[in-house]
């Protein structure tokens, strides 16, 4: 079962998440432990690539308008940061002391809070993203709202030029997300519900068609064109809600994995 | 992007430091 749910963050994180498990072995398995070598050197490698971390963090909390992200996002940097200072004191008690159990532990301790913190960074950036997709989402939700009271063939025409791009890039974007997930169950689902929003659009159009029609000739079926129209934007909404639903997960059902 | 490019970094540097740490440990073990 993969640990991280998009193929970015576990490239970035998988790797480093085994390592720290290994030496949490190590270290439990040699309690005594040789001498552990001098760490300043890689320990002043984390903190600078940290203190650069926090400068692009810093700086994509001012420059987001994303209101959740300039919230969460501060408390996962403090994290990192504290990890990084947990990690120069245990490089600068093995200094004194290579064979210093607290300091170990300490090193472990900050090389876990790293990767947490670092987890935890890459989350919030990420469900920003994902909320930009979902706000794209939202808009072509705006739109199918209005389907039922489009009454003219200008209207339609105006319809469809709007919906269009903003339909297009709801494609792209929930195409190109489905593809950084590493959960197949939520890729399936979103490839689904698009391929059905996708089917489901020029139906749903020629739907809006038929009913101006009937309505400008004042003949009968108008009630029941409406409805037609009317279902299959409820379909096209309800494929879309779905879409943002899985969008929003990030966690695994287990028994959705059985 | 540029925080991804700094979590790359971030986790680079972690690897070589655990590497480090972990190479007198696994002489024990």
């Amino acid at each position: 079962m993969p640990v991280f749910h998009t193929k970015t963050i576990e490239s970035i994180l998988e790797p480093v998440a085994q390592q720290v498990s290994r030496l949490v072995i190590l270290h439990e398995e040699a309690e005594d432990g040789n001498a552990m070598p001098d760490l300043e050197k890689p320990v002043f490698g984390v903190s600078r690539a940290v203190q650069n971390l926090v400068k692009v963090g810093r700086e994509t909390i001012q420059s987001s308008d994303d209101a959740i992200l300039r919230q969460d996002m501060p408390a996962a940097l403090q994290r990192v940061e504290q990890a990084a200072r947990h990690l120069e004191e245990a490089s600068g008690m093995l200094k004194a002391d290579p064979f210093s159990q607290p300091a170990r532990k300490k090193l472990i301790e900050g090389s876990r809070g790293i990767l947490q913190g670092t987890s935890s960074l890459l989350l919030c950036f990420d469900e920003s993203e994902v909320r930009k997709i979902i706000s794209e989402c939202k808009r072509v939700l705006d739109y199918l709202a209005v389907a039922e009271v489009v009454d003219s063939l200008e209207d339609l025409v105006r319809f469809v030029k709007d919906l269009s791009p903003c339909l297009s890039k709801v494609s792209r974007e929930v195409d190109g997300r489905q593809k950084e997930l590493t959960h197949q169950v939520h890729r399936d689902i979103l490839i689904r519900c698009l391929e059905e929003v996708k089917t489901l659009t020029p139906i749903l159009i020629c739907s809006m068609k038929i009913y101006i029609q009937i309505h400008a000739q004042g003949g009968k079926g108008g009630e029941e064109a409406g409805m037609n129209r009317d279902y299959l934007a409820q379909r096209m909404t309800d494929e879309l809600n779905e879409i943002i639903r899985v969008l929003q997960l990030t966690t695994y059902d287990e028994d959705e994995w059985d | 992007e540029m925080i991804l490019e700094a979590a790359k970094s971030i986790a680079a540097a972690t690897s070589a430091l655990v590497k480090a740490a972990s190479a007198a440990q696994r002489e024990l073990v």
